[in-house]
């Protein structure tokens, strides 16, 4: 997968932490400080459809130009994640018992064109 | 209209950076508590003291071991060790005591678990952690019973009961995850541990109630497993 970069147009990896002290969640979130709530943006082109990320290659290279010549039906081909991870939260619930989860697919590690 | 096509994936409209991170920021919050299953923010917690967290962070610890000792790579029912990866999210529960009622030769303790938890996930295991003073003389009968609020009425039933002898002082663990798990079924997953002792012995638990000594209840749980829809 690609991190975007300050001028990224292509389908990419935008970073964005959430700091549970920015919005006064740090008194019942007792770890971790915050949340890496990535997400995917950018384009998907058809000659980039269906590979996750930009795969640089010769040979999909190629196979991009073919894409392009084809003018297949251009079916929208959408940005969105293709690694995901699970966010471990310590917390406070409302009876101020701790409580250990562990939220499953909630921190995006890569993005690729469907 | 060009802007807006810039960022067609992540849901956000292309907007001015501060609205933006106000947005992104307000997605964060409401994703965060829809996983936790809670309609809000939970008020500003009471803590338990740092005395009876480490005590009990040092106990979960001491089980665990003995657990990954007696068997190796396993978990408590003989199932490998699940990982959120498989989708089902799992929950770990401290929770320490509460205070009832007490006469001369009765105590009760009360636990509480969320609705939000307790509505939407099974009970995998539940421990109670009880620490005895030292017997005045000789062992000391205790009868420990696990009371429910009755769904029918504003009465309480037992739920088990379990006759003990404490002949030092030191900590014993209960496993109450039956106890537990029809509790997670109720309106108010309330549980109370009633210590019972014959008239003329004093109380079991410590006088002095240091905060290291303070019952609690490690509970494991994981979310119920969603029914399969099949696709043909």
């Amino acid at each position: 997968g690609v991190d975007c970069g300050a001028d990224s147009r292509m389908c990419c990896r935008q970073e964005f932490f959430v700091d549970f002290k920015e919005i006064g969640w740090e008194d019942w979130i007792i770890h971790p400080e915050g949340y890496h709530m990535n997400y995917c943006a950018g384009l998907c082109p058809l000659h980039v459809a269906s590979i996750p990320g930009l795969a640089a290659s010769f040979h999909t290279a190629v196979l991009n130009r073919i894409k392009a010549a084809s003018a297949a039906a251009a079916v929208g081909s959408c940005c969105v994640p293709t690694q995901r991870r699970p966010l471990s939260l310590l917390y406070y619930d409302r009876d101020s018992n701790i409580v250990k989860t562990d939220i499953p697919d909630m921190i995006v590690d890569s993005c690729g064109c469907t | 209209a060009a802007e807006a096509a810039w960022c067609p994936a992540c849901g956000v409209a292309a907007s001015a950076p501060g609205t933006q991170r106000d947005a992104l920021l307000a997605l964060a919050k409401q994703s965060i508590l829809a996983k936790l299953r809670l309609p809000a923010r939970p008020k500003v917690p009471q803590p338990p003291s740092r005395g009876a967290l480490l005590t009990a962070l040092r106990m979960m610890r001491a089980q665990r071991w003995d657990t990954a000792a007696a068997f190796p790579g396993m978990l408590r029912d003989g199932r490998g060790p699940l990982r959120p990866e498989m989708g089902l999210q799992e929950y770990e529960i401290l929770s320490f005591a509460e205070s009832g009622s007490s006469t001369s030769h009765s105590v009760r303790l009360h636990f509480r678990f969320s609705q939000e938890v307790a509505g939407t996930t099974e009970i995998l295991q539940a421990t109670l952690y009880l620490f005895w003073a030292a017997p005045s003389r000789g062992a000391q009968p205790i009868t420990v019973r696990l009371l429910q609020p009755d769904p029918a009425g504003p009465n309480m039933t037992v739920a088990s009961e379990t006759q003990l002898e404490v002949q030092r002082s030191g900590w014993t663990t209960l496993d109450i995850g039956a106890a537990v798990q029809s509790l997670f079924g109720q309106e108010t997953p309330r549980l109370t541990v009633e210590l019972e002792v014959p008239e003329d012995w004093e109380s079991p638990l410590p006088s002095n109630h240091s905060d290291s000594h303070w019952p609690f209840v490690v509970a494991q749980a994981q979310a119920r497993t969603p029914h399969r829809v099949h696709r043909r």
